[in-house]
């Protein structure tokens, strides 16, 4: 009896959004940017089955606008996003892997996380048949048709560069130092869009920490 | 013959490893 409030404010529920504060004091986003990452989250986590978890199918129809399209990258980026190996991607292990792609993320993050990606058996080394793997998927999937020969050419080119201590694989210390010297190769590895992630996803102020007035 | 190219260079210019993609609406 009159203590009941004239306004009774409710929060909203946010499935799978977790909690932004934690997740924005585990990497460089702020709390508006990690809420407007669940925007983008949402509607990619929304494009085969709405479970509010990023599937394969998911992950590729978001980047190639269709998911029979096969590819053999953003099947391995999945898998590293994926840390759990749960075979989905939560909101948790899409804002933390995306952390390492802001333009303010620690170059040495980038760094490991590129050699990881190419580091496919995770055995801690960049190894020949693995970086034939993937030249021969790329190839593949560009319709380009090399010979055996010119493609054992670019192994050989590739670790003549790399592999400085001739061991016939590529440790961390030589990736470092390779991409030191070829800067060029670390620039997928920053996404411009992170830095203005609340301009491109403006809605998250509408769906996100609002207070409703009932 | 065009000039061997590394295949981390190949690699890199990948559209699978062009993760932009996933901000265009």
């Amino acid at each position: 009896m009159g203590c009941v409030p004239s306004k009774v404010v409710v929060r909203r529920h946010l499935p799978g959004l977790g909690n932004p504060v934690v997740l924005a004091s585990q990497t460089a986003f702020s709390v508006s940017e990690v809420q407007a990452l669940y925007e983008l989250f949402k509607s990619i986590s929304s494009g085969v089955i709405d479970d509010g978890l990023i599937n394969k199918e998911e992950f590729q129809l978001a980047l190639f606008k269709n998911q029979k399209k096969e590819n053999f990258f953003a099947n391995r980026i999945f898998d590293v996003f994926d840390v759990d190996k749960k075979g989905v991607i939560d909101f948790g292990d899409f804002v933390r892997a995306l952390n390492i792609f802001h333009p303010n993320a620690p170059h040495e993050n980038k760094v490991n996380f590129s050699f990881k990606i190419y580091d496919l058996d995770n055995t801690g080394y960049i190894e020949r048949q693995e970086v034939k793997q993937m030249v021969i998927a790329l190839l593949f999937e560009s319709e380009m048709r090399l010979t055996d020969e010119a493609v054992e050419a670019i192994l050989d080119k590739t670790f003549s560069e790399t592999d400085v201590n001739q061991d016939g694989k590529i440790d961390k210390e030589e990736w470092c130092n390779f991409v030191g010297r070829n800067p060029s190769l670390m620039k997928i590895m920053t996404l411009p869009y992170l830095k203005d992630i609340t301009t491109t996803f403006p809605s998250f102020v509408f769906n996100s920490e609002v207070d409703e007035i009932d | 013959r065009p000039p061997t190219m590394n295949a981390f260079e190949l690699i890199a210019t990948s559209q699978g490893l062009n993760l932009g993609k996933l901000f265009e609406k």
